[in-house]
């Protein structure tokens, strides 16, 4: 039996609004340490890596680790269904075909349950090495958002580089050029609208604008978020989930031919 | 020109 509850159900849909852009279907793996998932986009050039711990939950219980092999395209139309302040509980049996969505309100009066068919997925797991990054920038996940948004009008690749005084971002294209250079600013009010730079070496590398913006999909999970880089390697973007875990985007660089 | 990569020749499938 597969059961996990969360009050603040909204960031299950916030969590499926980050991933459903790049993914059809995905497996989400239930342990009894949480719910994982880590799967590329059908081209090969993405991956998504999502992680909720189990003490995340309000309530959670795995008995055995399930795979619940998922069309996202799908839970998503039934996630639409459960309201922003609703309870969300997902079940599944062991070796179920189905697993159940349950929405509560906050004061229990309506309950709505969906079940869903499940999918027999051949899902690829990458081992993905423990990387000492050259550059590890902090900044505003909305800040992020915006330079992304603004520099996919320019061109179709953004070059990050990174040194020790700013990170810029740069893109190219038909009707000309346009940079973004943020500097390194700690000594802010709120924490959240820091930019902070952590590198050993600078780097500068070039990503396709198209899986950036679909990575800012992912804004609303946290007020920060974190873009590792080193040479010739790929670009891993993170947000945390407070007290929950994290969803990480690997991004492979553009290189010159 | 750049040519986009894929992450399967940077991350080994496990």
């Amino acid at each position: 039996m597969f059961e996990a509850r969360l009050v603040q159900g909204a960031l299950l849909k916030k969590v499926l609004e980050s991933i459903k852009d790049l993914l059809n279907e995905a497996t989400w793996e239930c342990a009894a340490t949480g719910i994982s998932l880590q799967a590329m986009d059908s081209s090969h050039v993405s991956l998504v890596a999502l992680n909720l711990r189990s003490d995340g939950f309000d309530k959670y219980r795995c008995d055995r680790n399930v795979s619940l092999g998922m069309n996202l395209t799908n839970m998503a139309k039934i996630m639409k269904c459960a309201s922003n302040d609703d309870v969300i509980t997902i079940k599944a049996q062991d070796d179920a075909d189905t697993v159940t969505f349950v929405f509560e309100t906050p004061n229990q009066e309506k309950i709505s349950d969906y079940e869903m068919k499940l999918m027999n997925l051949d899902t690829e797991h990458l081992g993905i090495p423990d990387t000492d990054y050259s550059c590890i920038v902090k900044m505003p996940s909305v800040e992020f958002q915006r330079i992304c948004r603004d520099l996919s009008q320019i061109g179709d690749s953004v070059v990050i580089s990174c040194t020790k005084e700013g990170v810029k971002f740069s893109a190219a294209g038909d009707l000309g050029t346009g940079n973004v250079k943020l500097a390194q600013n700690a000594n802010v009010d709120k924490e959240e609208e820091a930019v902070v730079i952590e590198m050993q070496e600078p780097v500068s590398l070039t990503f396709a604008c198209r899986y950036l913006n679909s990575f800012t999909k992912a804004t609303p999970l946290a007020p920060q978020v974190q873009l590792s880089m080193s040479s010739d390697v790929p670009l891993v973007v993170e947000y945390k989930l407070e007290d929950m875990g994290y969803v990480r985007y690997y991004l492979a660089p553009k290189i010159e031919d | 020109n750049e040519s986009q990569t894929r992450l399967d020749s940077f991350f080994k499938v496990t």
